[in-house]
């Protein structure tokens, strides 16, 4: 059972850098009128998505955060727009 | 909500569906994607004109994972599920659906119309809202496509970047329609009691009547239970001071206003055999403590106290419940007195003499 729940968490860790990047890494980049992925940590990225999805503000990895990053959602990004 | 500058300097926009998915017939398509359109056209002065060649503004195509020079790439089923580009030139205001995803009309899959009119928005300039009600919520979840999916932060955001629709005759109404409780064919999916109170759900809606005094107050579902799904089958109000809504084969149990954590659960852990996929309605009985389950012609009853299903059911409704002939719609209990709901009519039935005692219309507890 040990090694499941391994790569369950290698396969959720990927899943969190993954949305992290897609959806709250982007920022306006007013030198060059576009995006450029901002140099935050992982729990600042955290902390913004869910104080956006009104989830409890921890900057850290819980099971609500990750059921609401695996429902199936907009390709937008969030913020940064 | 949020949105991105500047909107589209013009109203009147073009869009071209580029190819399609073998999900859906062209037909629906054509349609769900013209639909999706109107949403926003309803409440702006924006004016969409489809055309079949050539660069429209909002180009609208089907892809998977890396398609076409986009930037952005799809994942495969689920996840991702669209994503659309804000007004601008090239790929300005264009939109694209992961064809990996199961596209529908209905509440299967990922109903296209639902997705393509979120989509719109973003190639109108909005951005997404953090309103759990608004379409523009990034999170897809599933309405009746009857209803009108625009919240007031959604209308509030176009209305922004556009204004509102000139004065046109009142087809065009600006704000969301709900169902009228005073609609002479008004009727519920699931009533329950909650103390003092009755709440009437319907859709994405709910009505609080105190019976002491008839004003009803209306408010979306979400307001409430933020987590819940639209469309609730079924409610009761149990004797721990809980209500219990059912939809499909899942259940919540509701304590105060708070969805009590682990639910929802599988309704078979109420003791239903595996045969019955839905509740139609359900009535705790607050004298008895026991509850009955309304499914299509039967009745199932269930202890509250040892909280298992009791021997010798389901039976026919028409049989203890005479006079209540027709599938039950919800019913809830008042001063001992149920009141069984199908369609615009209800019958008020006394449990103990087991007879009807008049039929009344579905709304006559709202003030019409």
């Amino acid at each position: 059972l040990p090694i499941h729940a391994e790569k369950d968490n290698e396969e959720d860790a990927e899943l969190v850098q993954n949305y992290l990047n897609k959806f709250y890494a982007v920022e306006p980049d007013p030198n060059q009128l576009g995006w450029k992925i901002n140099a935050e940590t992982i729990a600042g990225k955290l902390q913004k998505m869910q104080q956006f999805f009104g989830l409890k503000v921890t900057g850290k990895l819980d099971n609500e955060t990750l059921e609401m990053m695996k429902k199936p959602r907009c390709g937008v990004p969030d913020v940064g727009l | 909500y949020g949105f991105t500058l500047p909107g589209w300097k013009k109203n009147k926009l073009t869009y071209r569906i580029v190819n399609y998915t073998p999900d859906m017939s062209k037909e629906d398509v054509d349609k769900a994607i013209e639909k999706a359109f109107k949403v926003w056209s309803v409440v702006t002065p924006l004016i969409f004109t489809r055309i079949h060649k050539g660069i429209a503004d909002i180009m609208i195509a089907f892809g998977t994972k890396v398609h076409g020079h986009c930037p952005r790439y799809f994942d495969g089923p689920l996840g991702v599920l669209a994503h659309a580009f804000p007004p601008g030139n090239g790929l300005g205001g264009d939109v694209h659906f992961d064809e990996d995803e199961d596209w529908t009309t209905g509440s299967a899959g990922f109903n296209l119309f639902l997705v393509a009119a979120h989509e719109f928005g973003h190639a109108l300039g909005l951005s997404h809202s953090k309103d759990q009600r608004a379409l523009m919520f990034p999170n897809y979840a599933y309405i009746s496509p009857s209803e009108f999916p625009l919240s007031p932060d959604d209308i509030s955001g176009i209305q922004s970047i556009y204004g509102s629709p000139p004065n046109a005759p009142d087809e065009r109404p600006t704000t969301p329609t709900s169902p009228k409780t005073c609609g002479s064919q008004m009727s519920f999916d699931a009533i329950t009691t909650l103390r003092r109170e009755v709440i009437f759900l319907k859709g994405r809606h709910l009505w609080r009547v105190y019976p002491d005094n008839s004003e009803a107050e209306q408010e979306l579902i979400s307001v409430f239970w933020p987590n819940l799904t639209p469309g609730i089958e079924a409610a009761y109000e149990n004797t721990k001071d809980q209500i219990l809504l059912f939809k499909g084969n899942k259940f919540w149990v509701i304590s105060g206003y708070q969805v009590l954590l682990g639910y929802p659960k599988n309704i078979n852990t109420l003791g239903f055999p595996k045969g019955v996929k839905k509740v139609d309605a359900a009535v705790c009985n607050k004298n008895t403590g026991k509850t009955d389950f309304f499914i299509g012609d039967k009745y199932w009853r269930f202890d509250e106290n040892s909280q298992s299903m009791e021997k010798g059911y389901p039976r026919l409704t028409v049989d203890d419940f005479p006079g209540i002939s027709q599938r039950v719609d919800a019913v809830f209990q008042q001063k001992g007195l149920f009141y069984f709901f199908h369609g615009s009519k209800q019958w008020e039935f006394d449990p103990i003499a087991k007879k009807v005692i008049r039929e009344m219309k579905s709304n006559s507890w709202f003030n019409c």
